[in-house]
């Protein structure tokens, strides 16, 4: 465990509670929040902690997976069956046809794994599900702009999750002598592409609601 | 046979 692998994943923590208190506590509603991405990013940590049982690595590890997937199942949940959240979810915006990124987020772990087992194959597909589970959020932003809900820290947070885990693979590919994590590096890096393009559009969006707000 | 690297990331 390096330090910017820890301070990695209570960035990552810290976007999800973000948002699970912004859409729970103050009962706000969820426009602009794109349930889809919720999910995805349930099931990439579903599909991903299938060894919580079988390979115990430390304890921070077993209780930062609980933690995860409590957090984002929690989400989920508020998102589709809290009364006052789910009313105001617009599930007309949030249309992305989130089946084809799971067929071939599905197919590709197929052939692209570390080894051919279950648990292997599971992991590589979250590997590859986290990288695209933020598009459905990418279109639902360009179609509706709306960024209220999506607090600039859950942003800030995202970001700096993904900076760290980069900076993370760095250190550890120069001080571990056989570090090797190609699968998990290579769709990082593709992940981290697609959330600086979440960020610009966030931006964009930002900087209009901003200007928007000024004149009235 | 080669083992794969324990997943010890989150």
């Amino acid at each position: 465990m390096n330090i910017f692998r820890f301070a990695g994943d209570m960035t990552h923590l810290m976007s999800i509670l973000i948002l699970l208190l912004k859409i729970y506590a103050t009962k706000s509603c969820a426009v602009g929040i794109s349930l889809k991405t919720q999910e995805l990013y349930a099931l990439v940590f579903l599909t991903r902690y299938l060894d919580q049982f079988t390979d115990y690595v430390s304890l921070y590890n077993s209780v930062m997976k609980v933690v995860f997937i409590a957090s984002s199942l929690a989400i989920v949940w508020c998102m589709r069956r809290h009364p006052l959240v789910r009313k105001s979810y617009d599930k007309d915006l949030d249309t992305f046809r989130h089946q084809y990124v799971l067929l071939a987020c599905f197919v590709l772990a197929l052939l692209l794994h570390e080894i051919f087992t279950f648990q292997e194959v599971f992991w590589a597909f979250s590997i590859y599900l986290e990288a695209v589970a933020i598009l459905p959020q990418l279109v639902l932003l360009q179609r509706s702009g709306n960024v209220d809900n999506l607090t600039g820290q859950y942003v800030l947070f995202l970001g700096a999750y993904r900076g760290l885990y980069i900076i993370n693979w760095i250190y550890r590919y120069f001080t571990e002598d056989h570090f090797t994590r190609w699968i998990a590096c290579v769709s990082g890096l593709v992940q981290t592409a697609l959330y600086a393009d979440f960020f610009y559009y966030y931006y964009l969006s930002w900087k209009t609601n901003t200007k928007l707000k000024l004149p009235a | 046979e080669d083992e794969a690297p324990t997943k010890d990331e989150l």
